[in-house]
């Protein structure tokens, strides 16, 4: 039988199926974010005040860059991006919310390979990857990496990959090179 | 009413005789077939002789009685099949003897028709032959002819017999009466026929017709549909790749609700694995869990108990086809890091050594990993990498302290096959490029190498050794050349349960969204003879000079492609992969562009 | 919009599991 909790406002299903307590969860959740949302008149429009304040974050973290104060930037952006997760509601569009993390992710990974910080730098292009991002600086970067990171046979299929998209491109055919001859060393 | 029973033997024993010889003559014939192909039967290439001994001799006892166990007996000539065979053909010639000497069928059998043995004449005897037939004994029984000194009787006999021969003429000439005997047997048309039952009259009327009743009754309604159900379900039970429907719907539903989210590893492959259907009704009062663990301590190749062993080994055997199975489904969902992680649980379930970087070493025996890790002055992670060392060297960084442990480990570790690439190309079987909407394949010329050959590139290769015969049948099946090679040698696999033999599975993806777009093909027809070369790269000093082309077989993989070529000219892009489903460093990663042009 | 979250928030997780492997 379903039961509601009025403290917490969420609900319950006694020996719930799998599907049943997928759909409870996904109540549950819209629910915690109705409550938490003091605008009565909410739109799907991103709020206001989480924009300024992601984007007074991410500011801050580019003026520290231009600084060459890179721990610094990179803590302030991953910041902003921890606020763009925690401060925007289901609801909200979810274009405008991709766009905006993909563009802070942008400028974290590359704060990352400026410090050498090579597998955080991976999770943020792949990232961008498996959301739709598939240009070229993105399988440079990815590529190089990897390369860094002494996965050769991995950046040899992502640096191909890139090519596959942008057969012209100087510098992958250059990592490609770097990568092919990086493999055969490890191989002896 | 009444009915005529067979109280003669008539007729069941043909019936009984029909029954017999229609279920026997194909048997026989499959049996002798069978006969003869298990001494046909394809051995594994003595390429490596070498190492089927090392194979033998690394077997641990436990893997050795297993193997003895389940070993599928093979049915010599004296087998249970033959027996029954051999019985049946006995029992045919009983029933053929009792027909023979049966008085009421040969008196039955005289009452036939037969104009050609009246006349006395062959079957095939034409116009001319059965007229003149015709007239001579016509001339013999004629009425008027005959003797004058006969009795009654004889005279009788002698005037049936003229009617006779005049109606077999008369059935092998005349329209009508010939009308008459093709469709009745008999030239006067049709004769007198008799129903009855088939079957002694004590069976049908008297005390022990209830049991003929119950016998009926048990083989319609027992024994048929025990039969035909037992099948259905079998049949039902398993898909045509061999693994059971449950745990391929549950492999389908792990793909359908796979989140982008998920990290792809061989855990999570193993976690699978551990839920097929085939071990819940292998082993009913054991959980997934433990078949995760038992999976776990044969990577760790850690020793069980006894009887934790056997079931550990049959679990381990029983990977093949479902991984076979999972790959299937994964193809067709096209999921690329689910495909291409379930060929590397297979490797290392084929090794017994987890995916790791090192897993090329430690696949290797008698390998002391912790003094592998602890060393390592150089990174040696690949088998290449180890041959750039001399064998001393080599024995120090695997911390093989014994000389003839560490020479079969070499001996191994040298047959580990590499594939080099030479040529790959779209090809299109009859034309020069891939046209618009023509049906291409992938033509790959690859060479086998040992780790520790020097590496030499392919353009040492004069084109000539990469041409093939392109007359009208290679057109036809460009695939044959193909399946002319020889099949792979045993795979090197002392710790997997059942010896095996092994090649690569070639996987083919799409650049542009990264996912695959068929199923996978098995290569397992590849000579390995290059691998007995002596081209050491520890020894060649000037590539050049030694290297002579016509040393080295070139290997040919043709795999089908799915679709027809894209309707519009351009370039497009695609990522074949290689990779072996026994070995670890035997694989193949590169990409392939299509170019349309008209 | 909760695809993309679960993705972000793998992010640490399979740093771990890069980590682990290589």
């Amino acid at each position: 039988s379903l039961t509601y909790d009025a403290n917490s406002k969420l609900l319950a299903l006694e020996d719930a199926s799998f599907d049943e307590l997928m759909n409870l969860s996904q109540i549950n959740k819209l629910t915690q974010n109705l409550v938490g949302e003091s605008n009565p008149n909410f739109t799907p429009q991103p709020r206001e005040t989480s924009t300024v304040m992601i984007k007074k974050l991410f500011e801050t973290g580019l003026q520290q860059t231009k600084q060459h104060k890179f721990p610094e930037a990179l803590k302030s952006i991953s910041l902003a991006l921890e606020m763009s997760q925690r401060k925007r509601a289901p609801w909200e569009a979810f274009a405008v919310q991709l766009q905006e993390v993909q563009f802070m992710l942008k400028n974290r990974v590359d704060l990352c390979l400026v410090q050498g910080r090579f597998v955080d730098a991976l999770q943020d292009l792949e990232f961008l990857q498996n959301t739709g991002l598939t240009t070229s600086d993105v399988f440079i970067r990815k590529t190089d990496a990897l390369i860094k990171l002494q996965q050769f046979e991995l950046a040899k299929v992502e640096c191909e990959r890139g090519l596959s998209l942008d057969p012209s491109n100087v510098k992958l055919k250059a990592l490609h090179m770097e990568s092919t001859r990086r493999l055969a060393e490890y191989n002896g | 009413q009444s009915y005529d029973y067979d109280e003669k033997a008539e007729t069941w024993p043909f019936f009984a005789m029909a029954v017999l010889v229609v279920v026997l003559l194909p048997l026989t014939l499959m049996q002798i077939y069978e006969l003869f192909n298990s001494q046909k039967e394809e051995k594994f290439g003595e390429q490596t002789s070498t190492l089927n001994e090392l194979n033998q001799v690394l077997v641990p006892q436990s893997i050795k009685k297993f193997r003895a166990k389940y070993k599928v007996k093979k049915s010599g000539v004296w087998s249970k099949k033959t027996l029954i065979v051999c019985l049946g053909w006995c029992l045919v010639a009983v029933i053929w003897k009792t027909i023979d000497s049966n008085e009421a069928v040969r008196e039955a059998a005289s009452t036939i028709f037969d104009p050609y043995l009246l006349l006395d004449i062959s079957t095939s005897a034409t116009e001319k032959e059965i007229r003149s037939a015709y007239r001579k004994l016509s001339i013999k029984f004629h009425p008027d002819k005959v003797a004058k000194n006969l009795s009654e009787q004889q005279r009788a006999v002698l005037e049936e017999q003229y009617v006779l021969i005049t109606k077999a003429y008369k059935a092998l000439t005349d329209e009508v009466t010939r009308e008459n005997y093709l469709q009745y047997g008999h030239p006067d048309g049709p004769q007198a026929t008799s129903h009855g039952i088939a079957l002694p009259r004590f069976l049908v009327e008297s005390s022990a017709s209830p049991f003929v009743v119950v016998g009926y009754i048990a083989l319609l309604g027992l024994i048929l549909p025990i039969f035909v159900s037992r099948w259905w379900s079998r049949t039902q039970s398993v898909t045509k790749k061999g693994i059971h429907v449950k745990t391929a719907s549950y492999f389908a539903d792990r793909l359908f609700n796979f989140k982008p989210s998920q990290v792809v590893t061989s855990d999570l492959i193993l976690d699978w694995l551990s839920n097929a259907e085939e071990y819940k009704i292998m082993y009913p009062h054991l959980g997934p869990k433990v078949f995760r663990n038992l999976l776990n301590d044969h990577l760790q190749r850690a020793s069980n108990g006894e009887d934790l062993n056997e079931i550990k080994l049959r679990v381990v055997a029983k990977t093949h086809s479902l991984l076979f199975g999972l790959l299937d489904v994964s193809t067709n969902f096209r999921n690329t890091e689910i495909s291409l992680a379930a060929i590397d649980t297979f490797k290392s379930i084929v090794q017994a050594t987890p995916v790791s970087p090192e897993s090329q070493i430690f696949q290797l025996p008698n390998v002391d990993q912790k003094r592998f890790s602890e060393g390592s002055v150089d990174d040696v992670r690949t088998l290449g990498k180890l041959f750039t060392y001399d064998e001393k060297k080599i024995g120090q960084i695997l911390g093989i302290s014994d000389e003839s442990r560490l020479q079969e480990t070499l001996k191994v570790a040298s047959f580990i096959p590499r594939l080099k690439l030479l040529k790959a190309e779209f090809k299109v079987p009859g034309e020069t490029v891939v046209t618009p909407e023509s049906i291409p394949h992938i033509a790959l010329k690859v060479l086998v190498v040992s780790p520790k050959h020097k590496a030499f590139p392919p353009s040492k290769f004069p084109q000539v050794f990469f041409e093939e015969e392109q007359d009208f049948e290679a057109q036809k099946d460009p695939f044959a050349s193909a399946l002319e090679q020889p099949p792979v040698p045993q795979t090197f696999a002392p710790l997997f349960p059942v010896e095996r033999t092994g090649g690569w599975c070639a996987l083919v993806m799409l650049q542009k969204d990264g996912k695959v777009i068929q199923t996978p093909l098995v290569v397992d027809r590849l000579s390995f003879s290059n691998l007995d070369n002596d081209f050491d790269k520890r020894e060649i000093k000037d590539v050049e000079a030694s290297f002579k082309p016509e040393n080295w077989v070139v290997g040919t993989i043709k795999i089908p492609f799915s679709q027809p070529a894209p309707p519009q000219n351009g370039d497009y892009f695609f990522r074949v992969v290689l990779k072996s489903t026994e070995y670890f460093g035997s694989d193949l990663d590169f990409t392939l562009p299509m170019m349309v042009r008209d | 919009n909760q695809a993309m979250a679960r993705r972000y928030e793998s992010i640490l997780t399979r740093k771990e599991v890069n980590i682990n492997q290589w």
